[in-house]
């Protein structure tokens, strides 16, 4: 598990 | 993409017709807060700069767009074409208490100390109390049209929805943000007093009144 940024949501 | 990411944006699309309809056919913004509406404008103006570097998708874009959009129609609404029912005497919560702190956390607490990333967590941390001036003017008035309650609603259940979101990408994509959890969380949180009441009395037909 890596920490992502949800910059694919809204 | 799954439903609960959907379904919550789909209901925080929601929210913003039934506001841009309640003011558009009231011909009045009476009960709505100006300052959560800046609030919300500065949410998206600073979250979405991305739509001129990132291309994620046609739906993004064009929600990304909607959202900004409606923002600024809705305060023109609210402070040009409906000025004179705007409810500026109850609406009285400074929001400089929110926008510096937000500002300085996300200097302070962020994934990487780039301009944009700074911008988009300071969205995140600003969206999680931006309903406070919206919650405080009920509160002062003590009461809310029932079309006010339910765009309330749909605006807190967007965010409820979206835990759902974090918790479904967690185990089918191994996914989490902790920024995005942590405030999401506590946006949700905000909204539960209202909930209880928006479920104990306006689905049951009564107008929601706050307990004198």
């Amino acid at each position: 598990l890596k920490h992502q940024n949800s910059h694919d949501e809204l | 993409m799954n439903i609960f990411r959907l379904a919550g944006d789909l209901s925080h699309l929601l929210a913003i017709i039934l506001l841009l309809i309640k003011i558009w056919k009231t011909r009045s913004c009476a009960g709505i807060s100006g300052k959560s509406q800046i609030l919300f404008a500065v949410v998206y103006v600073s979250r979405y700069l991305d739509l001129v570097t990132t291309f994620i998708s046609l739906y993004n874009t064009l929600m990304k767009l909607v959202f900004i959009t409606s923002s600024f129609a809705t305060l023109y609404l609210m402070y040009v074409k409906f000025k004179a029912t705007y409810d500026h005497n109850h609406d009285s919560f400074r929001i400089e208490f929110l926008l510096l702190p937000c500002f300085v956390l996300a200097l302070l607490i962020n994934a990487s100390f780039t301009p944009l990333e700074v911008l988009w967590t300071f969205s995140i941390y600003l969206e999680a109390v931006a309903i406070l001036p919206q919650l405080f003017l009920v509160s002062k008035t003590g009461e809310a049209e029932s079309i006010t309650s339910h765009y309330l609603f749909a605006l807190g259940s967007y965010r409820a929805l979206y835990l759902l979101n974090w918790i479904y990408r967690y185990y089918a994509e191994g996914h989490y943000d902790l920024i995005a959890i942590f405030a999401g969380a506590i946006q949700t949180i905000l909204y539960c007093d209202f909930f209880y009441l928006y479920i104990t009395k306006v689905l049951k037909g009564k107008k929601l009144q706050l307990p004198a």
